[in-house]
């Protein structure tokens, strides 16, 4: 099970820019 | 071509769509005890984006409950005393009656925006860490 500190941190990760 | 970091000064959606930029407007925002603001805006970007997604309802849930205690529910945390009593207690009606919906922190995250495009996000680009950069 994801912690959900994991899940904010792969929520916020997922809304960033892509390395160009 | 321009250089990244002249972009940066011309809005603040320039300066959050390149990496390097979020990265040293972080560190700014870490000397201000502020970096929370930056995250809580991506996290309701990322929030809002699951909808597009195949991801179960548990998960959303639970997200929004994160997002919700991390960010919100201390009334002295900084994002916490940027946001309206109105919007935080719309928040919270969400999150208690499980009204999951994709836009249930859009108004949270346009009134962190405003604080940055007003308050942080010109002195960053007067600040040392910015023009040392330059």
């Amino acid at each position: 099970i994801d912690s959900e500190d994991d899940l904010l941190q792969e929520c916020i990760s997922s809304a960033m820019p892509k390395k160009k | 071509p321009t250089p990244p970091y002249l972009k940066w000064a011309e809005s603040l959606h320039s300066l959050l769509d390149d990496q390097d930029g979020i990265h040293l407007f972080r560190t700014f925002l870490k000397q201000e005890e502020c970096a929370d603001m930056l995250d809580f805006w991506f996290a309701c970007s990322g929030f809002r984006k699951l909808e597009a997604n195949e991801i179960n309802e548990e998960k959303k849930v639970k997200l929004a409950k994160a997002i919700y205690k991390k960010y919100i529910l201390d009334n002295n945390g900084i994002v916490s005393r940027q946001i309206k009593p109105a919007t935080k207690s719309f928040i919270k009606d969400c999150v208690m009656k499980l009204h999951i919906d994709p836009a249930m922190f859009d108004q949270a995250q346009t009134e962190i925006q405003t604080m940055m495009e007003e308050n942080t996000y010109p002195l960053f680009l007067k600040s040392d860490i910015y023009l040392e950069y330059t």
